[in-house]
């Protein structure tokens, strides 16, 4: 029984410079920090690709199914996001370690029962980050070496 | 005052500093290096000497940051992507700059002059973005202010000590500013506005993690009413223009979200967002009544012989954050009200009622509503208290006879139709989730049905429920139960009313509805 | 009658909370892992 609001001139002009902004909507990408790899564009998912994310999207279980390349790449090109933080998650779980000092990561073969430097040194495949960052250049390509 | 000369110059030289220094590799973890050797500039060239050239030189830098994304978004020649990465390049080193001088300004524990610094930029920031929306009009762009405002909000809640310590200011001063740049008094900004009050790191600090958990909240609440106020009289027209329905959907999903992770918020705050939601909203307003605390189970309405009264939530009275008696003006008739509730006297109150509550004749606009809101709630919550005084609870028989009774009943008689909407729809704002408030309501809008004395009563008293029901979901529960209950109780000769059968398919509705509520 | 909120890209039936992958009044679809800010350890910023 209300009907219609009458509008008033200074709700003609909200609706007007509503109107305006509404052609240029924050996409959301603006309110996150910049992606230096992987910036989110703006154009859709073409039609052809499944339009609904699939779910559990986020949780860890997903993440451990990816391969070893895979997570590799997410942790190195979306550094910074909650995807970087799951994919080392499952790296570890693949017994990928992260090495602070080289900042790099290699893979321990069994878990030792006390850490020597020794021990660290011994068992594990080496991962050459330099080698690593030279062939990202040129292509990206894994290569493992034993160490003695 | 202008600008002393040459400051603007200077000012210009020191952003485009700053933007080389923050983006170059030595700048440092979190550009600590880069600032340490930025501020001996901004000392060198007597930036901070004075609070107010530090407040022309924050002027200034965003002004300038401004100018540069309108050249930028004029230039067309990128793809938005480019675009934006060419402004947030400048923007994202001037926040940076922002948050690095409000954690080290004053001494590390004294958290007043860091709030003073970021309420005085934010208060530039808002200035500035005002001044140009009123200027620019039609052509005003949000994408400055936005990036500003969001990566400022990201900097100050990065997990660090320092800030952590002052998070309840910095979330006020935040808050402030928005309330500011509400919709509507900055309407070309409205979009970025709900996206900033909707981002995870706000909710997340505003509802979920300030240390006295709840201190967020009535902050929230006046930004979420700031929005319904503007979109109160757009909403009133069933055609909605695809701008108005973007919005109208994007508020509808910050209050899905809310009623999914923070129920309790909605209920608390249920008061004052109604009275500020146009009545026509059914759906919206319907989602905000749905919400029930999470670790109340409600039994399901469609139960078969349902003892409301038998459950033990139904005693409890609900948080209402808002003070609504206090709504109750004049104070005069405050008094008397009061009185009349108190001993039936002046006996004239009842026949004058109508004329507090009525304020104009334009149809559409001819009553307070928030003073009829505040009144049924009032007189509710006092026939509440005045039952549990004589020691029993509100029930179809202990809510009659009563001063209370007496002023409802007033109202359903002597209010016109509008006015009579606008009576039901404060009662029936109050069916919600098992309490005090919903029980006595649902007996009242009941009782109110049963002793009507015309069949229009009771046929507007069906349509405000029905019209809550046969909108899309969510329902509320003290909704459900109350429609039930009328269809279902015999006494009330629900489907003797001729309204009931006066279209076939309102008749095949009722049936519907009555299939799945039987 | 309103439109169906099931429809407007928020899972409802969702166990945890939705505000932390919200991503914006007028997305479809909650952010994306990648979407995400998050304080990784300060090693892992390698770039």
């Amino acid at each position: 029984p209300l009907g219609p609001a009458i509008m008033t001139k200074d709700h003609l002009y909200q609706q007007t410079m509503m109107e305006s902004a509404f052609h240029h909507l924050p996409h959301p990408s603006d309110s996150e920090r910049l992606r230096n790899y992987l910036p989110r564009n703006q154009c859709p998912t073409p039609p052809y690709h499944s339009q609904v994310m699939p779910s559990h999207m986020d949780s860890l279980d997903l993440f451990q199914r990816l391969s070893t390349e895979a997570l590799f790449f997410i942790f190195y090109y979306q550094e910074g996001t909650k995807a970087q933080y799951l994919a080392a998650k499952a790296l570890k779980r693949q017994s990928w370690r992260f090495h602070t000092k080289y900042m790099m990561w290699f893979q321990r073969h069994e878990e030792p029962k006390t850490i020597t430097d020794e021990y660290e040194l011994g068992t594990y495949i080496y991962f050459d980050y330099e080698k690593w960052g030279q062939r990202k250049k040129e292509g990206f390509t894994f290569e493992y070496r034993y160490l003695e | 005052f202008d600008d002393p000369p040459g400051l603007r110059e200077k000012t210009e030289y020191l952003l485009r500093e700053w933007v080389s220094m923050y983006h170059s590799p030595a700048s440092g973890k979190d550009s600590t290096k880069a600032f340490s050797a930025f501020v001996n500039q901004m000392h060198q060239q007597g930036i901070l000497k004075t609070d107010d050239l530090i407040t022309r030189f924050f002027r200034i830098c965003t002004e300038l940051c401004v100018d540069l994304c309108y050249r930028a978004l004029s230039e067309q020649a990128h793809t938005p992507t480019l675009t934006r990465a060419k402004c947030f390049h400048t923007l994202d080193a001037f926040v940076r700059l922002i948050a690095l001088l409000v954690k080290h300004s004053g001494d590390a524990s004294n958290a007043v002059t860091k709030i003073n610094l970021l309420n005085k930029v934010l208060g530039i920031v808002a200035g500035v973005l005002l001044q140009d929306h009123e200027v620019r009009h039609t052509e005003f762009q949000q994408l400055p202010y936005h990036r500003i405002f969001n990566m400022l909000l990201l900097e100050l809640n990065a997990p660090e000590q320092i800030l952590e310590a002052i998070n309840y200011q910095i979330m006020t001063a935040f808050c402030n500013a928005l309330h500011v740049l509400r919709p509507s008094k900055a309407p070309g900004f409205v979009y970025s506005w709900l996206e900033l009050i909707s981002h995870r790191i706000f909710i997340a600090r505003m509802l979920a993690m300030l240390p006295q958990q709840k201190q967020g909240w009535p902050m929230y609440a006046q930004l979420l009413i700031d929005l319904f106020k503007f979109l109160a009289p757009f909403l009133r027209n069933a055609e909605l223009p695809k701008y108005t329905a973007l919005l109208y959907k994007g508020c509808l999903r910050v209050l899905l979200v809310l009623l999914h992770d923070f129920p309790e918020f909605l209920c608390d705050y249920h008061y004052g967002f109604c009275d500020v939601i146009p009545p026509n909203c059914i759906q919206m307003r319907n989602l905000i009544l749905s919400a029930f605390p999470r670790n109340m189970r409600l039994p399901d309405p469609f139960t078969p012989n349902l003892k409301v009264d038998m459950l033990t939530d139904i005693t409890q009275p609900p948080r209402i954050m808002t003070n609504f008696s206090a709504m109750i003006q004049p104070a005069t008739f405050k008094k008397d009200l009061d009185s009349y509730l108190k001993t039936r006297s002046p006996v004239t109150f009842l026949s004058e009622l109508r004329s507090h509550l009525q304020v104009s004749q334009e149809p559409g606009q001819r009553y307070n509503t928030a003073l009829m809101n505040a009144l049924v709630l009032y007189v509710g919550s006092q026939a509440i208290a005045y039952i549990h005084s004589k020691g029993s609870t509100p029930s179809m028989s202990t809510i009659t006879h009563s001063s209370h009774m007496d002023i409802f009943q007033n109202l359903v008689v002597d209010l016109d139709t509008e006015g009579r909407y606008l009576f039901l729809n404060a009662i029936a704002n109050q069916l919600r989730y098992p309490n005090s408030h919903t029980h006595y309501f649902s007996c009242t809008l009941l009782y109110l049905f049963a002793e009507a004395n015309t069949e229009a009563m009771q046929e507007q008293i069906t349509r405000v429920l029905l019209e809550r029901l046969i909108v899309n979901r969510p329902h509320p529960w003290g909704l459900l139960i109350t429609f039930i209950d009328l269809i279902r109780n015999p006494s009330f000769k629900f489907w003797n009313h001729e309204f009931v059968h006066c279209a076939p398919e309102i008749e095949k509705l009722f049936e519907s509805v009555a299939r799945s509520c039987m | 009658l309103g439109s169906d909120l099931t429809t407007l890209g928020l899972n409802l039936n969702s166990p945890e909370n939705l505000y932390g992958t919200f991503q914006s009044p007028w997305a479809e679809s909650p952010s994306r892992p990648q979407d995400i800010d998050f304080h990784v350890p300060q090693e892992y910023i390698t770039n």
